[in-house]
């Protein structure tokens, strides 16, 4: 473990109790794409079921099973609590050109042609796309609240944080993970946009809003 | 170097 990695895992934590305490103080989901949501429990699940089999560390044991558990709980929030707060209107992305596209992907790239590791590749796939519906729905909106906002900084954070990482594991033992490496990239790619008005309006203490 | 994904990640 290094310090990258940790702080990456504590920011995409950070991420799900922004998104959680928000949910629950507003006591609404407005802004929130449920079908990026649905993509994360996908991810999660099809990821982390190694921790039935594969013993890691407490650590991994216990974030797995948050990262799942928490997930699953978001969706429920969304469908069944707070139902009336989400406008599947304004949530148009189609998710199933990302689903697809990343089916045969991981078929195509994977360490090894056995389920768990095509499923491995899966969601390593679907992770660096999933944000793009609740990304739409933002540019749709053209704003954005700004609990909101700091749930997306904390979980772009996440894996931009992981490429420091993977540069330290390189040098330090060795290790290359190309497919984590080019998704992670391009999963920190799409928050480029994001980032620039977050850093530039946010932070400066404005309202998330786009130029129109 | 070695090619594969380290377990330990998230």
């Amino acid at each position: 473990m290094n310090l990258f990695r940790l702080f990456g895992d504590l920011s995409h934590l950070a991420s799900i109790l922004i998104l959680l305490h928000k949910i629950q103080t507003t006591r609404s989901c407005r802004g929130i794409s449920f079908k990026t949501q649905a993509l994360y429990v996908t991810v999660f699940v099809a990821r982390y079921l190694d921790l039935f089999y594969d013993w890691v560390s407490l650590y991994n044991f216990s974030m797995k099973v948050f990262f799942i558990s928490s997930s699953i709980y978001i969706l429920y929030l969304m469908k069944v609590r707070f139902r009336p707060t989400h406008d599947p209107s304004i949530d148009t992305f189609r998710a199933e050109y990302l689903v697809g596209p990343c089916v045969v992907l991981a078929l195509i790239f994977n360490y090894k042609f056995t389920f768990p590791e095509v499923l491995w590749s899966f969601s390593i796939f679907l992770e660096s796309v999933a944000i793009l519906p609740q990304l739409f729905m933002l540019q749709r909106t053209g704003e954005a609240e700004t609990i909101t906002t700091h749930y997306l900084a904390a979980l772009g954070a996440y894996r931009a944080l992981y490429i420091p990482n993977w540069i330290y594991r390189y040098f330090s033992e060795g290790v290359v993970d190309p497919i984590a490496v080019i998704a992670g990239l391009v999963q920190t790619a799409l928050y480029v946009d994001f980032f620039y008005v977050y850093f530039t309006k946010v932070l400066q203490g404005q309202k998330f809003e786009l130029p129109a | 170097h070695t090619e594969g994904r380290p377990k330990d990640e998230l």
